[in-house]
């Protein structure tokens, strides 16, 4: 079973 | 800022393929063009548009302005312009509304159009600068009949690169499936072309959702570039002339 992992985990706020 | 574009079709096209996505977007212009950032509402997808200032002809920004723009009311009036109209996009200083002239080639039809701005506060993300483990190169057309395909079966696809070839492949309720490519040139049809540069295999889930969504922007380009490394979002580039792209960024499905 796999969830979804969101953007902001990788791209961090500039 | 005075911006002429010479296909109105090309910023509807861009829209249309947004706007299911992100909703409201602002439209950061400066001397180097016009770009918009934005995340879907469930921070999965990230949209990155980029339209050069070359992309345009004239070009001109004399200062950094955010449009603040809902999509929905750009599709509306974009929907106002025939199919080869001209585009001019017109605001001032601390602009309250943006400006759209559509001029027919053909004819001496001139519409104007202004539609109220809004202020956003959106969240800027830094996107690193990465070296992709594979970088694949497919018609467009192909990869979306593959999402839509596969969608039939599944929620999620696992794209897997290796020196073989790009598999898709996806398990649901009915069965199973994939479609596997290989690297193809066609001396006569470049668009038909297939390229796969691979520095190391990748293996990553994502959901077929988005996939099928970002797909809205294959008649912007006959080709579609796919990004991928592991444990990375996966980039879908539509590029567009003049250096201008679509990109789209998905974050992968991971193990609980």
């Amino acid at each position: 079973k796999s969830r979804q992992s969101t953007i902001d985990r990788y791209f961090s706020p500039r | 800022l005075e911006a002429r574009l010479e296909q109105a079709n090309l910023l509807k096209k861009v829209v249309d393929a947004i706007k299911d996505l992100v909703q409201d977007c602002n439209f950061d212009c400066n001397d180097s063009g016009i770009a918009l950032q934005a995340m879907d509402n469930s921070h999965v997808a990230l949209v990155s548009m980029m339209l050069k200032s070359e992309s345009f002809s004239p070009f001109r920004c004399d200062r950094n302005i955010a449009l603040g723009i809902n999509l929905t009311s750009l599709q509306k009036v974009l929907r106002c312009a025939n199919s080869e109209d001209i585009l001019t996009l017109k605001a001032e200083d601390a602009p309250d509304v943006v400006n759209l002239v559509f001029e027919s080639a053909d004819s001496d039809r001139l519409s104007e159009y202004d539609i109220k701005l809004m202020d956003i506060d959106q969240e800027h993300l830094g996107i690193p600068e990465t070296e992709y483990a594979a970088n694949i190169s497919m018609p467009s057309a192909e990869f979306q009949k593959i999402c839509r395909d596969l969608m039939a079966l599944s929620e999620s696809v696992a794209i897997e690169c290796t020196k073989e070839g790009v598999k898709f492949s996806c398990n649901g309720d009915i069965g199973s499936g994939s479609v596997t490519l290989r690297s193809h040139t066609n001396v006569d049809k470049p668009e038909n072309n297939v390229e796969i540069d691979l520095t190391e295999p990748v293996a990553l889930t994502f959901s077929l959702k988005y996939l099928v969504n970002f797909c809205k922007a294959s008649g912007l380009s006959g080709q579609v570039k796919l990004c991928l490394s592991n444990e990375v979002p996966l980039l879908v580039e539509y590029g567009l002339a003049s250096n201008s792209y679509l990109r789209f960024y998905l974050a992968p499905k991971i193990g609980d």
